[in-house]
């Protein structure tokens, strides 16, 4: 997996890249 | 370095997300003082209506027992004018 | 060194700052929710406030026709009891 991707708790979108807020629900990642 | 280049985007990224997500609350309290404004006007409708409500009955008992006045008043008053035509044509 | 460190530190506790905040806007949200559902009571208490009101303005009209009525009725039965009265005595 890409480095630092991450799959939002809210969502499940699957965020490519080390971003801070989730790109479809701009939720932030709870306790990264 | 790259980390280091990434590492700075990100905290950039989450400034510019705390500054974006307190403008949001900044405006949703706003919009929670104006609701709360109305909201007091609940009790104030319902007071209203309650008092609209008791005098509208008040006013419908009245207006119920006028009515009966009226009626047992017409009766005496053809009672009488049996008896008047009565005496007249005695 | 140091700086990256540095760098991560800030980034966890921005991160941290960001869930809290979310936190604070999903319980706005929810608030607004609570306070839309009796706001749309209001144009109903108006309403009903409206329709009492009319009711209680209708009701009290017919109480004052129906007393004005019963107030002509009264003179007019004097009246019909004065000519008895005095047919009786003639």
């Amino acid at each position: 997996p890409l480095r630092g991707a991450w799959a939002c708790q809210t969502c499940t979108f699957l965020n490519a890249g080390p971003t801070v807020l989730c790109a479809v629900c701009e939720r932030p990642l709870a306790g990264r | 370095e790259l980390h280091l280049e990434e590492l700075q985007q990100q905290l950039q990224q989450a400034e510019e997300a705390l500054v974006a997500k307190q403008e949001l609350i900044d405006k949703l309290k706003e919009d929670m003082e104006q609701h709360k404004a109305m909201l007091e006007t609940i009790p104030v409708l319902k007071a209203q209506a309650d008092i609209y409500k008791a005098d509208f009955l008040a006013e419908r008992e009245a207006r119920e027992k006028l009515h009966e006045q009226r009626e047992d008043l017409k009766e005496q008053f053809e009672q009488l004018r049996r008896d008047y035509d009565k005496l007249k044509a005695d």
